[in-house]
């Protein structure tokens, strides 16, 4: 789904932003 | 920031790690960015090109709005991009043979057959006066009777 896969955008952000 | 897509030399000792993200965990992720329509927060890597961001970039309108304290995580960043894998390919070689110092390995005698035949080539130009020398080895060394 689309919550799914923005959040897993979002953790992917959160994890490898400087 | 640094590329998790891509794989990275250690400056040390000149050995690659693997990117931090495998190419199956990044197709997922960018799959994953196409269907909420995202693909411009992904860095460029083997699965995503640089060209598909920027159309991604000119078309999106996710964008970080200032007043939103939670869209932290929304705001631009400039990744690194370096082409390490598609320089080969850019060069139109093939690019399993890349970075290579050899095509194919061979076995060990095969590499170092041509040094080994030079020293035989060596030996076997003084041979007959080093057999010489061995055979009267002792002959020399006998004490002679009539010796003075």
């Amino acid at each position: 789904s689309v919550a799914a896969a923005t959040k897993a955008l979002k953790k992917f952000r959160i994890d490898n932003l400087p | 920031a640094r590329n998790p897509f891509l794989p990275v030399q250690n400056p040390y000792s000149g050995k690659w790690a693997k990117p931090r993200y495998s190419l199956r965990m990044q197709k997922e992720l960018v799959k994953k960015a196409k269907a909420c329509g995202m693909v411009g927060l992904l860095p460029p890597g083997p699965k995503l090109s640089l060209e598909e961001i920027e159309a991604a970039k000119r078309s999106e309108t996710v964008a970080p709005r200032p007043d939103k304290k939670q869209d932290w995580w929304l705001r631009p960043v400039e990744w690194s991009t370096e082409p390490l894998v598609d320089k080969a390919k850019k060069a139109g070689l093939v690019t399993m043979y890349v970075g290579r110092k050899r095509m194919f390995k061979g076995h060990k005698w095969e590499r170092v057959r041509s040094e080994r035949l030079r020293r035989h080539r060596i030996a076997m130009k003084g041979m007959a006066k080093q057999v010489k020398s061995y055979k009267s080895f002792y002959h020399r060394r006998r004490p002679s009777p009539l010796a003075t």
